[in-house]
């Protein structure tokens, strides 16, 4: 679909809107070092197990808002551990009250949890296949680097459950399944607990008011061929939200509840994905060390920054393969974190305001008509009539010089043929 | 802060290594 040298990538613009069928493409092979791989594609698009001819795709202005949702939780989030930004964290407390279920010990203490409000969603997410319990039943989940502990709608969903399109899962049908006791240091790993008669609770509630709350357990995961035995999860028996057809989340952060945490031994802390570049295509999830092949390009991931996410130092931005004028203490005041869940990257107003104004000398150039903003994008052309168009190239760079040459089909994102926007926002500010 | 999205992620193989306190980037990997 497209054609790229250093300063100019050719797209076509029939890209920007793939069809409704989910191609026959070849899997991506699992690479050398790899242990597991998984097939990652987009929850609405037509490679996703929850797909549903009758379904309706969230709209541009659903999906913008959402992403705007999901960064303000994450810089909630980031403010309130880190101390930087104007934002501060703000409580929203939760009580999951979950009564007495076959399985489960009943306890006549009303448990009130203290959720921590500020976990990110969004209606953007990738999905993958996992299997859990023994015998394994598949279970489609979103994957999310923004958070840590991975939950499944269960039964007997005690009070509450959003509509999946895979059956719940059963911890009854499960030989391996147990509840974490509250006497188990696992359950002092969750942000926010609790206990109801000797069982562990967990609960989270994401910043768009979406929540999940229940029994924090331990069961076999399966993904790809490898098993993870005694893998803790959420069980969820009150679940509200946009969380589409799927049946839970994967929290692949850096907190001691996520997969990335509980599988060291097995992986050495190390996974990579790959997004595919329309939402008809396929991508993977890997896990295990080497998994993103030798021509990786490294740079620094910033720990001690603060917990969950994957900060990283970014020190410039290429347009048209000039470096785009900016004070690298922009960027460092500020801070970058990596997220699989944003969609559109979010900058620092100055950064982004000379992001704009190169990448639109750039398209007034080359004679494209300008359109107007939509929602949080406000660089927008009018491509109609056009079949290909010469997009200005941009690129990302971090410490150490590693550089995100940003695909074609990731420099755009097109609400209809006649408004197509620079795939960018502002934060709004440099402190944020 | 800065949020990298999964838009501009597209086709890159996203290496998140915590062994070695490494993000990585190789492109046109899917």
């Amino acid at each position: 679909a497209a054609g790229s040298s250093d300063d100019r990538a050719l797209l076509s613009v029939a890209s920007l809107f793939p069809g409704p069928a989910c191609p026959a493409t070849a899997e991506h092979g699992p690479s050398a070092a790899a242990s597991a791989r998984m097939r990652i594609v987009h929850q609405h698009g037509p490679c996703s197990p929850l797909a549903d001819a009758h379904g309706k795709r969230p709209a541009h202005d659903e999906i913008l808002a959402a992403d705007q949702n999901r960064v303000e939780s994450i810089q909630r989030r980031v403010s309130a551990t880190t101390g930087r930004g104007k934002l501060t964290k703000r409580a929203a407390p939760v009580q999951p009250a979950p009564k007495k279920s076959p399985g489960h010990s009943a306890s006549s203490s009303t448990p009130s949890l203290p959720a921590t409000s500020g976990r990110a969603l969004s209606t953007g997410n990738y999905v993958v296949t996992v299997g859990l319990g023994t015998p394994a039943s598949k279970y489609t989940v979103v994957f999310d680097t923004g958070s840590d502990t991975t939950w499944v709608q269960c039964r007997p969903c005690v009070v509450k459950c959003y509509r999946q399109k895979e059956p719940l899962f059963d911890p009854a049908k499960s030989s391996t399944y147990a509840n974490v006791s509250c006497s188990d240091p696992a359950c002092d790993d969750l942000d926010s607990n609790g206990c109801t008669g000797g069982h562990c609770l967990y609960a989270v509630q994401y910043g768009d008011g979406s929540y999940t709350v229940g029994f924090f357990a331990q069961d076999t995961l399966t993904i790809a061929h490898d098993a993870i035995k005694g893998f803790r999860f959420g069980c969820g028996e009150k679940n509200s939200g946009l969380f589409g057809k799927t049946a839970g989340l994967m929290g692949l952060g850096r907190g001691k509840t996520s997969l990335t945490v509980q599988a060291y031994d097995k992986y050495g802390g190390a996974f990579a994905y790959c997004l595919p570049a329309s939402s008809s295509g396929t991508g993977y999830l890997d896990f295990g060390p080497g998994s993103a092949g030798n021509n990786a390009r490294l740079t620094p991931m910033l720990a001690d920054k603060g917990p969950t996410f994957y900060y990283v130092g970014m020190t410039g931005i290429r347009v048209g393969g000039q470096q785009v004028p900016i004070a690298e203490s922009v960027f460092s005041t500020a801070g970058t974190l990596v997220d699989s869940g944003t969609v559109i990257t979010r900058l620092p107003a100055t950064a982004y305001t000379a992001l704009s104004k190169a990448f639109a000398t750039g398209m007034s150039a080359s004679g494209y008509k300008t359109a107007p903003a939509y929602s949080i994008l406000d660089t927008c052309y009018d491509f109609t009539g056009l079949s290909d168009v010469s997009l200005p190239t941009v690129s990302l760079v971090f410490q150490g010089g590693a550089c995100l040459d940003v695909d074609v089909s990731g420099i755009v994102y097109a609400i209809s043929q006649a408004q197509v926007c620079l795939a960018f926002a502002s934060n709004g500010d440099d402190e944020s | 802060v800065a949020i990298v999205g999964n838009t501009q992620q597209k086709t890159y193989g996203v290496l998140y290594d915590l062994g070695r306190k490494t993000v990585g980037f190789a492109p046109g990997s899917c």
